[in-house]
């Protein structure tokens, strides 16, 4: 029988403000 | 042409794969500062799909780190030049072509059958074999939408000068100067340094760039709709207000100029093919203001006419225009308060909104329809000026 194609892992998305969160902290952590 | 290219987000570093001769993975480091005019010659949204292939090559090698860190530095590099280019329209609808193209290329090669009924064989082959994206898409839809706000808001900063000159005060219709009213004065504003009045064909050519430029970078059509739809309501908004506030502009000459100007308006976006987009319904009150200038203002007939037309105005707005209504010249009669009282006794069981001015700040909420493309990605060339020598194609 033709092979099911495996399901897609769905990947976690931080929200924008989440992003916006990690990106800040990142520009303050570097120099 | 040699470019500088200012900044390179690095997405990915080299490596390679199995080549396959029917799939066409870039890798890359993507230019956030690329200037617009760069890809003038190439495909619209280009930037979108050398991303979507880049993610596409990721999902390939599954490798769910190198997706994550691919999207979100995307998102987070699209909102750093957004925040950067805050007041440039074509920079700001660039990055709103190309993320909602991005947006609709994670649906259209999701692997979800309800977004592949436009795809080709070929295209089929493109999609996402390992990973489901959809809240990614979330993201990308709500980034969509806070671009899409400060395009318009860079749209409206734009045209606001130009309105109540334009709309109110600029004689497009010529000779109608000599009927103006008693007390007619040009707003200080406009006087304040000579010139700086604006006539309606500044509107026109200014709604003419924006077009231009949002059409030449592959903005959706339904977005374009929306864009304009907004702007329209703000330009009703803000000369109706004027009107509502100005004694001086509210005689039956502005109601002609208004009425002309209108028009003008409307043939331009049919001309542009922008008449579906609901901008001219937007337009209404002010429409109705304008043949309210216009009527006459004596008899009870008169009053049926008035409330029977105005059905886009609240009560508190057309007494305010009759109360307002400044007769041309000694041979016109001012409006009667007894006129006043029995359109107010016509209209008093309508349950109007009691606040008299409209809120010119509104926003329609936008919405992205589904736009598959029909491009092929192997089928599209990247420009040698990009500078991108990390391409490869695998």
């Amino acid at each position: 029988s033709a092979q099911r194609p495996r399901p897609r892992v769905l990947l976690k998305a931080p929200t924008l403000a989440e992003m916006e969160e990690m990106n800040t902290s990142e520009e303050e952590e570097s120099p | 042409r040699q470019v500088t290219v200012q900044r390179k987000m690095r997405i990915l570093t080299a490596s390679t794969v199995p080549h396959r001769s029917n799939s066409c993975h870039l890798l890359l480091s993507l230019p956030l500062d690329l200037k617009p005019q760069m890809l003038s010659g190439a495909v619209p949204c280009l930037p979108a799909y050398i991303l979507y292939m880049c993610i596409r090559h990721a999902d390939y090698t599954n490798d769910d780190l190198k997706v994550h860190s691919l999207l979100t530095s995307t998102i987070n590099g699209i909102k750093k030049v957004l925040k950067k280019h805050n007041d440039d329209f074509e920079m700001t609808s660039f990055w709103l072509s190309n993320t909602c193209r991005l947006l609709h290329c994670l649906k259209q090669y999701s692997g979800d059958e309800g977004f592949m009924t436009q795809n080709t064989a070929k295209q089929n082959e493109h999609c996402l074999k390992n990973f489901d994206l959809t809240e990614y898409r979330q993201v990308l839809s709500d980034l969509s939408i806070q671009i899409y706000q400060q395009l318009i808001k860079i749209a409206e900063g734009m045209l606001q000068p130009m309105i109540v000159s334009a709309m109110l005060e600029n004689e497009s219709i010529q000779g109608l100067s000599g009927v103006k009213p008693t007390g007619y004065r040009k707003r200080s504003s406009s006087m304040a340094d000579g010139d700086n009045s604006y006539c309606l064909e500044a509107i026109i050519r200014q709604m003419n760039a924006f077009h231009t430029v949002m059409c030449d970078q592959g903005l959706d059509p339904e977005i374009v709709l929306q864009v304009f739809k907004q702007l329209f309501y703000m330009i009703n908004a803000v000369t109706l207000n004027n009107l509502l506030l100005r004694k001086d502009v509210c005689s039956w000459s502005t109601g002609m100029q208004l009425r002309y100007n209108i028009s003008q308006l409307e043939e331009w976006l049919r001309g542009r093919n922008l008449h579906q987009s609901g901008a001219v319904q937007t337009m209404e009150p002010l429409i109705q203001a304008a043949q309210l200038l216009q009527l006459k203002k004596k008899t009870q007939e008169d009053a049926e006419a008035i409330c029977s037309l105005s059905t886009s105005l609240s009560t508190q707005q057309i007494v305010k225009i009759l109360n307002l209504y400044t007769p041309l010249n000694e041979f016109e009669e001012r409006v009667t308060v007894a006129f006043i009282r029995t359109i107010q006794a016509q209209l008093q069981e309508r349950n109007d909104p009691q606040q008299l001015l409209l809120d010119a700040k509104h926003m329609f909420p936008v919405v992205f329809p589904f736009n598959p493309s029909s491009l092929t990605m192997d089928s599209i060339h990247i420009p040698a000026c990009l500078n991108l020598e990390f391409l490869k194609e695998v």
